[in-house]
């Protein structure tokens, strides 16, 4: 899809680093919860644009942060050869309070080059592990932050642990997909890059259905292998997050008529 | 307002429609609404072309967006909309080919409607179909049911899709607006979204139009 035109005003738009940092800082906070001082990751390096609408206002950053050396084999979450994660957070900030709305982190096989610090918010040129990435969540706010909590029921959709077969049970629903939805990929590469998509969108898909408060059920759709940004692009409308355009006039109401 | 209702038993609303790889929600929603004050006003439900609004409504950005107050003005001005048959839907933007002598439908003037639900209910069922714009939170991945996401997910100043409110009632005491959508009848039900009626969910209040038909 082409890229749209990134003007002022509520349509994402770049940001310099010290804009960032707030809310780099929170989704870094956020990350950190219930960790011991030591344990917690750092954020190495940060960029990421912002939208700005009525109250609001939406930060997507991709964000490089280092886990500090785990030393007890038992508890170590992550290979010692993957210390790096490359992050995707959203960060809602409306009226000053923020709030975590999407975290997605992988850890990043190769070398991080070129890294600035945040300080700099110098670009990560980083190779992202292509796989499942079970972090992905919709993080809880903190109750300090927010009126409403879903802290109840979301560490435990975050903590616990992806069944051993996940894999071949996501392959095998990835090839129902394929099927049903006659997709083609041109190459092997984009087909595994399209099933880690896919892998990903379920385990988001789980998540939006354990915050739905109706009936509403979620899962696989057509647009099961794409990429939030992906659909964002092609299949919605920013535009209406603008200032209405041309004004019209208010319709009586029909008790009024 | 009626406990509930639905325009689709009443023939006020044409099938559902595939927008394709182009964020041309904002036409499929205008055209929704004045076919359905067409019907209401004229007795003839006619298909009409959202391709013409992508071509022709130069203040909109095509498949890159737009806003169903500028549609309805293009509209206006133009002199009227062409069948769906006579100026068919490509999904990507052509060089404007309006024929005036073709259009088949035309509005007097649109209207901005109330952001009370209970209005917006009251509205709908004696007008018609209402065009309204929505945070498409979750709808990536909707298979059916109510849906109702927690406000902070779905905040009504994040709108960023738009679609049509074609009815509305009670499902197990669960209220909803009934909501035409434009990915064909392959996602949803049947192409259809319900959204949860009366907290203002995904902002479904705050962009209500409609076209007027005299």
């Amino acid at each position: 899809a082409p890229k749209k035109p990134r003007a002022a005003g509520p349509q994402a738009r770049e940001l310099a680093s010290p804009e960032l940092l707030a809310p780099a800082r929170f989704a870094l906070e956020m990350y950190n919860r219930g960790r011991a001082a030591g344990t917690r990751a750092a954020l190495r390096a940060v960029r990421g644009r912002v939208r700005r609408a009525g109250r609001g206002s939406l930060y997507s950053l991709k964000a490089t942060l280092v886990e500090p050396p785990c030393n007890d084999p038992t508890v170590c979450q992550l290979p010692i050869s993957k210390k790096t994660l490359l992050c995707s957070f959203e960060v809602l900030d409306e009226l000053g309070k923020h709030m975590l709305l999407r975290r997605d982190c992988g850890p990043v096989d190769t070398k991080v080059t070129g890294a600035g610090t945040a300080q700099d918010a110098g670009r990560a040129q980083v190779t992202p592990h292509v796989g499942f990435s079970p972090n992905s969540s919709l993080l809880e706010p903190s109750p300090d932050d927010t009126n409403e909590t879903f802290s109840s029921f979301l560490p435990l959709l975050n903590k616990d642990p992806l069944p051993q077969d996940f894999s071949v049970k996501m392959a095998s629903i990835f090839k129902e997909f394929v099927t049903t939805y006659n997709r083609t990929y041109d190459t092997k590469e984009e087909a595994r890059w399209r099933m880690s998509v896919f892998a990903n969108n379920m385990v988001r898909a789980q998540k939006i259905q354990a915050l739905d408060t109706g009936t509403a059920r979620y899962g696989v759709t057509k647009f099961s292998d794409l990429t939030e940004e992906e659909f964002r692009t092609i299949y919605l409308n920013p535009l209406l997050q603008e200032e209405p355009g041309r004004k019209m006039r208010l319709a009586k109401s029909v008790s009024s008529l | 307002p009626p406990p509930e209702w639905d325009w689709r038993k009443k023939g006020a609303v044409t099938k559902v429609k595939d927008q394709g790889m182009c964020g041309s929600c904002w036409a499929f929603s205008v055209t929704g609404n004045v076919e359905g004050q067409w019907f209401l006003k004229q007795g003839t439900l006619l298909s009409l072309s959202e391709q013409e609004l992508l071509d022709c409504d130069k203040v909109d950005k095509g498949c890159m967006g737009g806003l169903p107050s500028n549609a309805y003005s293009a509209i206006k001005t133009l002199g009227g909309l062409e069948t769906e048959d006579d100026y068919s839907y490509r999904g990507h933007l052509q060089t404007c080919s309006f024929n005036a002598e073709k259009a088949k439908v035309y509005i007097n003037d649109s209207v901005e409607l109330s952001q009370n639900e209970q209005k917006l209910a009251a509205w709908l069922a004696e007008k018609g179909p209402i065009s309204v714009a929505i945070n498409a939170f979750g709808m990536q991945f909707y298979r059916h049911g109510i849906s109702h996401p927690l406000r902070p997910l779905c905040s009504p100043w994040l709108i960023d899709h738009a679609v049509l409110l074609v009815g509305y009632g009670n499902r197990s005491a669960t209220p909803f607006w009934a909501i035409k959508n434009s990915w064909g009848t392959d996602w949803g039900e049947e192409g259809y979204y319900y959204l949860y009626r009366g907290s203002g969910a995904c902002g479904v209040n705050i962009m209500a139009s409609s076209a007027v038909v005299n």
